[in-house]
């Protein structure tokens, strides 16, 4: 594996998007992973429709009755590659721009479809293993613990304590080898992660967290998306 | 979990807490949080339709400068400071920016990505 990977280099990243006052996290992670590998599969970076999981996905969990994407009151990325799936794909962000509401009816056009999903699977708890899907498969949907996030402001962050109570979902689009912990007195290798609020938050719009011991529980669910090449415009 | 892992990450590296003083901003006066309140409106575009709530606000702006300096000892290779979530709770934070299902555990019939080889 390279000891440094940034998938933003190799143009699979669309620029910081912004979710507003609304918890659709979930799908700004799952577009993210799609476009990463819709340009894997294509070799054309297109920036895909949150608003289409927002307002018509409401896959629910068959382990869990109730529990169903939701729009502004939260999902899953995994529930939401599936309906995917079955929904055929996702339309382009113009076809169907974000309005940071749940309010409105789905308005999706399958012929409209510029990205599908062919697969998606989970990647195991295991660092190295995250590193090599990263490279080999494009930017991962991977959930986290936001609680640092609501203060962060840049460089590594790397809490000596941090819960790992799953409650944002984000983009994991490569990783580093040397970001410099003075007060540990050594280099840090760490993860990059792409959040969705905007460019004015973090580092760009970007999140970096350290490697190494699951911090707030960035390693825990992972997920990784194979995409197929459509004909429509 | 907590504390296995304030315990590993003891066990892993040697922590040496930074003991220079100077950075308390909120202790002078030109520069204390009304100062910053006011940075963060003006940055960020808030406005706030009435006193009470612009006071509440107030409050819970200065309750997140302690957070971030509590963030900052605990997290001191990151900056930690004010940020568009300042003028939030943290549950209201939660609430209106976080939306990952937490009940939710993946599937048990999720797809497994197959092991990839990793050291070539």
């Amino acid at each position: 594996l390279p000891t440094d990977f940034d998938w933003r280099d190799r143009g699979a990243v669309a620029a910081v998007k912004n979710q507003g006052a609304c918890g659709s996290c979930w799908s700004f992670s799952t577009t993210g992973a799609l476009e990463g590998a819709n340009f894997l599969a294509t070799g054309k970076l297109v920036s895909l429709s949150e608003q289409q999981l927002v307002d018509c996905d409401h896959e629910c969990d068959p382990e869990e009755p109730g529990s169903c994407d939701s729009g502004c009151n939260g999902g899953l990325m995994n529930s939401a590659f599936e309906y995917t799936l079955k929904a055929g794909g996702l339309m382009r962000e113009e076809d169907y721009p974000y309005t940071g509401t749940d309010r409105g009816t789905c308005k999706f056009d399958k012929s409209k479809i510029v990205a599908s999903v062919a697969n998606f699977s989970v990647v195991s708890l295991d660092e190295e293993q995250i590193a090599a899907n990263v490279v080999k498969n494009g930017p991962l949907a991977v959930a986290i613990n936001a609680v640092f996030m609501q203060t962060y402001v840049g460089g590594v962050s790397c809490p000596y304590i941090c819960s790992k109570r799953l409650d944002h979902g984000v983009l994991l689009v490569g990783y580093g080898s040397a970001g410099y912990a003075p007060i540990r007195m050594k280099e840090k290798s760490y993860w990059i992660i792409k959040n969705s609020w905007g460019e004015n938050w973090g580092e760009n719009g970007y999140y970096k967290i350290c490697r190494g011991r699951n911090i707030c529980g960035v390693d825990s669910m992972v997920s990784t998306v194979a995409a197929v090449q459509t004909t429509s415009q | 979990s907590l504390e296995e892992n304030s315990v590993l990450s003891a066990k892993s590296e040697p922590l040496i807490r930074q003991v220079v003083g100077g950075a308390d901003n909120l202790n002078d006066p030109r520069l204390g949080a009304e100062h910053h309140f006011e940075l963060f409106k003006r940055r960020f575009g808030k406005s706030y339709k009435s006193q009470e709530e612009h006071d509440h606000r107030f409050k819970v702006f200065r309750a997140n400068l302690r957070r971030a300096r509590r963030h900052q000892s605990l997290d001191p290779s990151a900056t930690h400071g004010v940020t568009q979530f300042s003028d939030l709770t943290p549950a209201e934070f939660r609430r209106t920016f976080l939306g990952l299902r937490s009940r939710l555990r993946l599937p048990s019939d999720a797809n497994k990505a197959p092991i990839l080889p990793t050291d070539s």
